[in-house]
């Protein structure tokens, strides 16, 4: 464990947990995608096929749980217990479009031929596009409340932290997971636009982000 | 490609 990846786990807690509260003390989820979060869920589900099968420590563990136990929350709650303040009119992003070359690329490039690889494979490819139908939510409404800015930034500090600590761990001992990393990159790259206006507008104290 | 995975990645 390093203090990158340390931040990154963090980071990534922190914005699921604001993305929970968001919804759940507003009790609405106007603004937020379900279908991205459907596909955190997804995420989660086919990474940590192992939480049962391979203990590596209780934080991994712990942490584990905790992401999945709150991703599938925040999908009853948009789906279920709020629904009526789900905005579907304007997440309309064609999902498939996502998981249909993720599902192809995972079987193609993989570390192994076996389930559980493909399965980690396929979410880690997953991962890097699951947040554009929210993020084209967010162009087609043309805006986003602050705290859903917030949630998208820690979201966003999260993998590019996690690409920090690829690099301490490719000098400190030569590890290098090329999957996670090139989708790291992927992923980390689809956030930059948002960082531009989250740190011009958000920050200057914008009560929400509209874009130009 | 040979599996550098250490999994102890979340």
């Amino acid at each position: 464990m390093n203090v990158f990846r340390l931040l990154g786990d963090v980071s990534h807690l922190v914005a699921i947990i604001i993305l929970f509260l968001k919804i759940f003390r507003s009790k609405s989820c106007a603004g937020i995608s379900g279908k991205s979060q459907v596909l955190f869920a997804l995420v989660f589900t086919t990474r940590y096929l192992d939480l049962f099968t391979s203990f590596i420590s209780i934080y991994n563990t712990v942490m584990k749980v905790v992401f999945l136990v709150l991703s599938y929350a925040t999908v009853y709650l948009i789906y279920l217990r709020f629904r009526s303040s789900y905005d579907s009119e304007s997440d309309t992003f064609r999902v498939e479009f996502l998981l249909v070359p993720v599902a192809g690329l995972s079987f193609l490039e993989n570390y192994d031929f076996t389930p559980i690889e493909i399965l980690w494979t396929f979410s880690i490819y997953l991962e890097s596009v699951a947040i554009l139908p929210q993020l084209f939510m967010i162009t087609k409404t043309g805006e986003a409340e602050s705290i859903t800015t917030h949630y998208l930034f820690f979201l966003g500090l999260y993998r590019a932290l996690y690409l920090a600590n690829w690099v301490w761990r490719y000098h400190t001992e030569g590890f290098f997971d090329q999957i996670a990393v090139v989708s790291g990159v992927v992923q980390t790259i689809f956030y930059c636009d948002f960082f531009y206006l989250y740190v011009t507008k958000v920050l200057k104290g914008n009560s929400k982000l509209t874009l130009p | 490609m040979d599996n550098p995975r250490k999994k102890d990645e979340l």
